[in-house]
């Protein structure tokens, strides 16, 4: 809860691409 | 069940049952799970993050689930 904006960006950016990676090996299986 | 190891299926629930914005590190991880070693801990952190079910926050040493949010 006292993340900087940067922290807050690049977490949310890692979320994103983790999700990705996740409907694209639920795809594959 | 899910695909996961015991030892992968342990470290996962312990990362979603995490409710902060930086996550579980993996010190947290390692003082939570005595009886896993820590390069077990990693391997499966490193498992589970390149299937989707996690990811890192402020640091490559922190992760959160997206399985939960």
């Amino acid at each position: 809860d006292c993340l900087t904006d940067e922290q807050q960006r690049r977490i949310e950016e890692n979320r994103q691409r983790a999700l990705a990676r996740r409907a694209e090996r639920l795809a594959q299986s | 069940v899910n695909g996961l190891t015991p030892h992968q299926s342990q470290v996962l629930n312990l990362i979603k049952s995490c409710t902060d914005q930086q996550g579980v590190s993996i010190q947290d991880l390692k003082l939570r799970l005595k009886a896993i070693s820590l390069a077990s801990i990693k391997q499966a952190v490193e498992f589970l993050s390149n299937e989707g079910h996690i990811y890192s926050t402020i640091d490559e040493d922190h992760f959160r689930s997206t399985d939960n949010d």
